[in-house]
């Protein structure tokens, strides 16, 4: 996958990092000390439907030319997420037991087009 | 300015940097307060003091390596781990309560894998001294839901599987009461403070309960 950079316009990963002091959450959260809560944001045009992030080869970028030239090019698919990892937290509950839990899919580790 | 103000990807005005930001540190509170099914943030916890947390943590290390493989990964679904230290309520020259909450959000949501129960004894008299353990329910009677006799040796950690007690007590309340009953001359089964390290506390596993499918024709 791509990480988005100041001007990407395509299908990319835009990172952002929650800092739970920041948010006034240190007091309870034990670890860890922030949330990498990525997202998926940019252009799927027809011609890069199904690959992951951009073109990865001069074959890859031929094919896509004949594909964008079709009819169907007005069409897009989307930029999703391709690859999760679970979100481990310890924190204290509202009875000050310690919890620890692995939270599935919240963090997105690579965006892709449908 | 040159780059359009919009969504390149939805084509809607995009929020002005400032209110991008407090929209996304808004959903990620949101998210993750969802899945702890939390409706809010708890208040300021109460921590239990350190010296009680480093020798809990201690001994949940040397039950696991004892007991490999206590929790298998479940299929994907979310799986907690709870470390409650007790609140001493009532006591005679004998016997003692303990009460452990848990919240309603993990008890509410998830089955029970495992529970243990964390007991220190400081200066047992000599000999096999016979202890008894009760788990009592929440009712006005304190009926009791289980009883175990443990012959206590020597000074010492003793662990008490308290799974199966734990599951069906949780079906009606996530709390817990546990009774201990020592030999006369012991006097109180409990450490002087509860900042002692050798507080008595349950160690819960517990995952999140499969979403039933119904299946229709």
């Amino acid at each position: 996958g791509v990480d988005c950079g100041a001007d990407s316009r395509m299908c990319c990963r835009q990172e952002f990092f929650v800092d739970f002091k920041e948010i006034g959450w240190e007091d309870w959260i034990i670890q860890p000390e922030g949330y990498h809560m990525n997202y998926c944001a940019g252009l799927c045009p027809l011609h890069m439907a199904g690959i992951p992030g951009l073109a990865a080869s001069f074959h890859t970028a031929v094919l896509n030319r004949i594909k964008a030239a079709s009819a169907a090019a007005a069409v897009d698919s989307c930029c999703v997420p391709t690859q999760r990892r679970p979100l481990s937290l310890l924190y204290y509950d509202r009875d000050s037991n310690i919890v620890k839990t692995d939270i599935p899919d919240m963090i997105v580790d690579s965006c892709g087009c449908t | 300015g040159a780059k359009a103000a919009w969504c390149p990807a939805c084509g809607v005005a995009s929020l002005a940097p400032g209110a991008q930001r407090d929209a996304l540190l808004a959903l990620a509170k949101q998210s993750i307060l969802a899945k702890l099914r939390l409706p809010g943030r708890p208040g300021v916890p109460q921590p239990p003091s350190r010296a009680a947390l480093r020798s809990a943590l201690r001994r949940m290390r040397a039950q696991r390596s004892d007991t490999p493989g206590m929790l298998r990964d479940g299929p994907g679904l979310q799986e907690y781990e709870v470390l409650s230290f007790a609140e001493a309520g009532s006591s005679t020259s004998r016997s003692v309560h303990l009460h452990f909450r848990f919240s309603q959000e993990v008890a509410g949501s998830t089955e029970i894998q495992q529970a243990t129960l964390y007991l220190f004894w400081a200066s047992p008299g000599r000999g096999a001294q016979p202890v008894t353990v009760r788990l009592l329910r929440q009712d006005p009677n304190m009926t009791v839901a289980s009883e175990t006799r443990l012959e206590v040796q020597r000074p010492g950690w003793t662990t008490l599987d308290i799974g199966a007690a734990v599951r069906s007590l949780f079906g009606e309340t996530p709390r817990l009461t546990v009774e201990l009953e020592v030999p006369e001359d012991w006097g109180s089964p409990l450490p002087p403070d509860h900042s002692d390290s050798h507080w008595p506390f349950v160690v819960a596993q517990a995952r999140a309960r499969t979403r039933h499918r119904v299946q229709r024709r």
